[in-house]
């Protein structure tokens, strides 16, 4: 299996909408 | 005109970097004042850098080095492929269990993980939980630690201290639920009827122990009753100081589908970009969402109830997409994990990103590898440097251009890796 791992999600906003059935990127700051 | 054009199409394809940026600095440095994270917001810290109140105990014991918790991280994967690959035998688990459990039943928690805070009992008692999208059940180390517990930072939470705790019994349903979130079929302790659950790890780590409900703070306005978890009494392993594992995967047990009723199972966080800082995890649509944000479809993976799937579909690194076959990615399908450190990819797909990535980087003098990374450069002679950008293409159309610090594994400037490693072959 391919893994997307966390130093890849880093300053990505990562949205988790699992009644949607998607997942969501975006650029972040974090703060 | 041409200079122009040159540093357009540079400033398309590339990051420049100043290098210092990339090290981790040995003071916190908060992004968001402590009274700001409310309604339904944790901050989000590294496990092993400045912000995490378990860091002094980290230097007194000594950090884990970068090949450990690489090859931590390889443990990790190794056991998320093993769960993929071999629907394992339920265990039952007795009460005095602990060594016996079947190994790689889950994940390696011991690598480059995030931590969170939440709060624990009436009254509550503060707990630092790494938070892994990977594993299901909750659980902390429960005093009075009946066969063994190891050393954390915090006080080491007491049921009988609490007048929010109660067991869970073996008969119920969700002590029957145990068995799809953990591996291994609940246990009853003789006498008390009370259900006992055990989970192990990749690399040997466990916990095992009275599973029981408890009330659980998120925030002011974030509480829970009645919320479903591990009150461990015999745990070891690689926790470096946390009190324990906050799950975040999809199986009725975990946080998410608990609080569902509040949250809608909606939750998303943002990873600092060194250990230095902090991000957050916010549960709920109500807090801010990145103006960009593109949705990719999350789908299922055989035999993995409790991973977030996705389909990935392509890679390009400096603005050139990679000829790699789709089967190649959707053969053996994708998974997105917050507790696995360096991402893996098929053989195939990684030996073009390395090659396109090296064929980027000439200019810049090899160094030897570190564990699992293969392709470090050492940029001490320099203040900055110029990496290829690289993007991850999903289902749905969507693209992520990956921030320079997802590209780039630094253990010291003399060492600095592409962050990315290969599966030993396509289909694994």
């Amino acid at each position: 299996v391919t893994i997307f791992g966390n130093t890849q999600q880093k300053r990505l906003q990562v949205v988790y909408d699992i009644g949607g059935g998607r997942i969501g990127f975006g650029p972040a700051s974090c703060s | 005109a041409t200079t122009a054009a040159k540093s357009h199409k540079t400033h398309q394809t590339h990051h420049t970097l100043q290098l210092s940026s990339l090290l981790p600095a040995t003071i916190c440095t908060p992004a968001t004042k402590e009274d700001n994270y409310n309604e339904g917001l944790l901050k989000v810290v590294h496990k092993n850098g400045p912000c995490a109140r378990l860091h002094q105990q980290d230097q007194a014991t000594g950090s884990p080095t970068d090949d450990q918790l690489l090859e931590q991280d390889q443990s990790r994967v190794d056991s998320i492929h093993y769960r993929l690959s071999n629907k394992l035998s339920p265990h039952n688990v007795q009460q005095t269990d602990g060594t016996t459990l079947p190994a790689k039943s889950g994940s390696v928690v011991g690598s480059g993980n995030y931590i969170v805070t939440v709060g624990l009992g009436t009254p509550k008692r503060d707990l630092s939980l790494i938070f892994d999208t990977g594993s299901d059940l909750t659980w902390t180390q429960c005093q009075p630690c009946a066969r063994s517990c190891y050393s954390q930072k915090e006080t080491i939470f007491d049921p009988s201290k609490s007048s929010s705790y109660a067991n869970v019994s073996c008969t119920s349903s969700s002590c029957s639920d145990l068995t799809s979130a953990t591996g291994n079929t609940p246990g009853c302790a003789s006498g008390s009827s009370t259900c006992l659950y055990g989970i192990q790890y990749g690399d040997q780590s466990f916990s095992v122990g009275y599973f029981s409900k408890e009330r659980i703070t998120l925030t002011r306005s974030d509480v829970f009753d009645g919320f479903l978890f591990g009150c461990g009494q015999n745990n070891r392993g690689l926790f470096g100081g946390a009190a324990g594992l906050l799950g975040l995967g999809r199986n009725k047990i975990s946080f998410v589908q608990q609080t569902a009723q509040k949250y809608n199972r909606v939750f998303s966080y943002c990873l600092p970009s060194v250990s230095s800082a902090t991000g957050y995890l916010s549960f709920g649509s109500g807090g801010k969402v990145s103006s960009s944000l593109k949705y990719t479809p999350l789908s299922t993976i055989s035999l993995g109830d409790s991973f977030y799937a996705l389909n990935l579909v392509g890679i390009s690194v400096a603005g050139t997409k990679l000829s790699i076959p789709p089967s190649v990615f959707t053969s053996s399908g994708t998974i997105i994990d917050s507790g696995t450190v360096i991402s893996r990819l098929p053989a195939t797909a990684y030996s073009a990103l390395r090659s396109a990535f090296r064929q980027q980087m000439t200019g810049y003098p090899s160094a030897a590898a570190v564990s699992i990374l293969d392709t470090c450069y050492d940029l001490s002679s320099y203040s900055s440097a110029r990496i290829p950008k690289i993007s991850f293409f999903f289902g749905g159309g969507t693209v992520v251009e990956l921030d320079p610090q997802g590209i780039l594994y630094v253990v010291r400037s003399t060492q600095v890796c592409l962050a990315f490693a290969g599966n030993s072959d396509d289909s694994s």
